[in-house]
């Protein structure tokens, strides 16, 4: 978009599309065509090449240049709760992620928190076995928090490093479904006290606007710390990451982009950036 | 809402007597941005927006004493035009049994809906069989089977060895023998871009020839619903959507954009996780849950 052109208005609108297709949003690609405008003047740019380095700047100002680890301390306890919408990849993303850091070293073990829906514990199960990790779970349709609850017992008996637990999708608009989550939280802070170390948010690349929604709602009801953004291998772009950044500071840290173990990286925020334009 | 902030618009301009086409272009602005916030897609809005705009001056908005009520007006009805005017049924084939094929992206509620599909169904006295297509994804013949269990449904399976084409064409069989007088196809989620996996789907249609493709769309899916949509109807061409989780709060653009660049109607909506959340689609109700 920014090859051979010259900066008009026309070039502005174009930019402004390609943002608002890669689902920036329309007021984030507004701002940010914005500054771009102001910038273009203040610093008199005249080669629309320019313009592609100075929107670079911009999201990565917003999206942070560094890599975002995972938080974990090596020698204890780390638990990681994962939670999400329906069919965001919350299940996948964990046995990608135990096979990530059981490759890494680390002692894993995994919570069958998603009681609720058909064949989610046997699903869970499925990738334990193809990553060589243990399960801890109880029967469909057994209280989540009673999962937890054993889980974390399991793992502090087996000298487990990482304990990742999954939850059933649910909407953040099902009030008595996010309470379910801060009892899971809750649960997780009295019995395993200062373990939490990540509460990751699984955001779907393909989903537009209503992520934000997702998020502002995931994070005060869980305290959610990250976004891991999946399918990114599709053809959609997760833009609304941006705005999740710039509005709730949440770092986007993994990314999946297959369905495969190994389809698991580091969020790269250049990278990502890069690939809003191609 | 967009109707007060285009109320809004308006108003600003009362004190000028009527308005001009310039003003109606600022108000259709405000249009613009609420379908955008409302994911539906950028290009079938501009070509919304330009047809709202031709209608308007022909209808004589600028004459108007309430302008602002009156494009709300236009918008709406071309917006639920556009949706499609009409419910849209499943169709019955003359010749049993009657084959659906559910297709889409990974995790759109395909499998979910396909049990929706087959207790609606059985609610109107047909015999519905369903079909383990799903070789890939971890347990999903057994989710399958698990929903089958809690319908008192059959649930056809030949494991996850056997190919998706070669099930599809036993499950027919199966169907004939056993008096089944619908066949509901569960598939594996897939991206539009695998060129081996959308190429499964074609010889599946080949096979066995289903009345009725699918395309299962997540409500909060954003600006790629095109891309996806046009893929997925290129290669099948499509009979219906079933747009699912509309029980969240996304306004569910999607579902015009789908409409938009396919031309295909949207059949029913999932509201709810729970085998009887499935509803018929009310084109009408859609357009001003995305106008917000
Ligand atoms: N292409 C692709 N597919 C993915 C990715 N991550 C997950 N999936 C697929 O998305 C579908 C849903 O994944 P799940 O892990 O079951 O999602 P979930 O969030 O646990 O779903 P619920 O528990 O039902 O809410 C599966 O078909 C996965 O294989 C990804 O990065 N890329
Ligand atoms: N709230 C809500 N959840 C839904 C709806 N339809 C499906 N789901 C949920 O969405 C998730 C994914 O549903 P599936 O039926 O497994 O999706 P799928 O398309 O078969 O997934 P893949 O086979 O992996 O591609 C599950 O948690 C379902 O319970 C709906 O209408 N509303
Ligand atoms: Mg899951
Ligand atoms: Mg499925």
């Amino acid at each position: 978009v920014f090859s051979g052109k010259k900066i008009d208005e026309e070039l502005f609108e174009e930019l402004e599309e390609v943002l608002i297709q890669g689902d920036v949003g329309v007021n984030t690609a507004i701002d940010l065509v914005e500054i771009l405008r102001e910038r273009v003047k203040s610093e008199k740019i005249k080669e629309a090449e320019q313009l592609r380095q100075v929107i670079v700047e911009e999201i990565i100002n917003i999206m942070g240049e560094e890599t975002s680890a995972l938080n974990l301390t090596p020698g204890e306890l780390n638990i990681i709760l994962i939670v999400g919408v329906n069919g965001v990849g919350k299940t996948t993303s964990i046995g990608k992620l135990a096979y990530k850091l059981k490759s890494e070293g680390k002692r894993v073990m995994l919570g069958a928190g998603d009681t609720f829906r058909a064949a989610a514990i046997d699903q869970l199960k499925v990738w334990g076995q193809r990553v060589g990790v243990d399960v801890i779970s109880h029967k469909e349709g057994a209280d989540p928090a009673a999962v937890v609850y054993d889980a974390i017992q399991a793992a502090n008996a087996r000298k487990i490093d990482v304990l990742i637990i999954d939850t059933a999708g649910r909407l953040h608009t099902k009030v008595n479904l996010m309470e379910e989550l801060k009892k899971i939280r809750r649960i997780i802070d009295k019995e395993a006290s200062g373990a939490l170390k990540e509460v990751l948010l699984v955001l779907d690349a393909t989903t537009g606007q209503n992520a934000l929604a997702q998020a502002n709602t995931f994070g005060q009801a869980a305290g959610v710390t990250g976004v891991i953004l999946t399918k990114l291998d599709g053809t959609a772009k997760g833009g609304v990451v941006i705005g999740i950044k710039a509005e709730q500071n949440l770092p986007v840290k993994l990314v999946g982009v297959g369905e495969k173990m190994e389809d698991l990286q580091v969020f790269r925020p250049q990278d990502f950036v890069a690939a809003l334009f191609t | 809402s967009l109707g007060e902030k285009l109320q809004g618009v308006f108003k600003k301009l009362k004190g000028q007597g009527k308005i001009s086409e310039k003003d109606l272009k600022t108000a259709l602005r405000e249009v613009r941005v609420a379908l955008l916030e409302a994911d539906v897609n950028y290009k079938v809005v501009k070509d919304f927006i330009n047809n709202v705009n031709e209608r308007a001056l022909g209808q004589e908005v600028l004459e108007s004493l309430t302008p602002g009520q009156q494009v709300i007006k236009i918008v709406n009805d071309e917006l639920t035009k556009l949706m499609g005017g009409f419910q849209s049924k499943l169709e019955i084939s003359s010749k049993p049994p009657t084959i659906i094929m559910m297709v889409g992206l990974q995790g759109s509620g395909k499998t979910t809906s396909a049990g929706k599909l087959g207790r609606l169904l059985k609610k109107q006295g047909r015999r519905p069989l369903l079909v383990a297509c799903d070789i890939y994804r971890p347990a999903a013949i057994k989710q399958l089977q698990v929903l089958g269990e809690q319908l008192d449904i059959p649930v056809f399976s030949m494991g996850n060895k056997t190919s998706p084409v070669d099930i599809a064409r036993a499950a027919i069989n199966h169907a004939a023998y056993h008096g089944n007088d619908i066949v509901i196809l569960d598939t594996a989620g897939r991206l539009h871009i695998d060129e081996a996996l959308m190429e499964e789907l074609s010889l599946i249609k080949k096979q066995v020839n289903p009345i009725e493709i699918l395309l299962v769309v997540d409500a909060m899916t954003g600006q790629d619903a095109v891309n996806v949509a046009e893929k997925f109807n290129e290669l099948l061409d499509l009979t219906g959507v079933v747009l699912t989780k509309l029980d969240g709060d996304t306004r569910g653009g999607a579902a015009l954009s789908v409409k938009a660049v396919t031309g295909k109607p949207v059949k029913f909506v999932g509201m709810g996780e729970k085998l009887d959340a499935l509803e018929p689609f009310h084109p009408d109700r859609m357009a001003s849950r995305i106008l917000g």
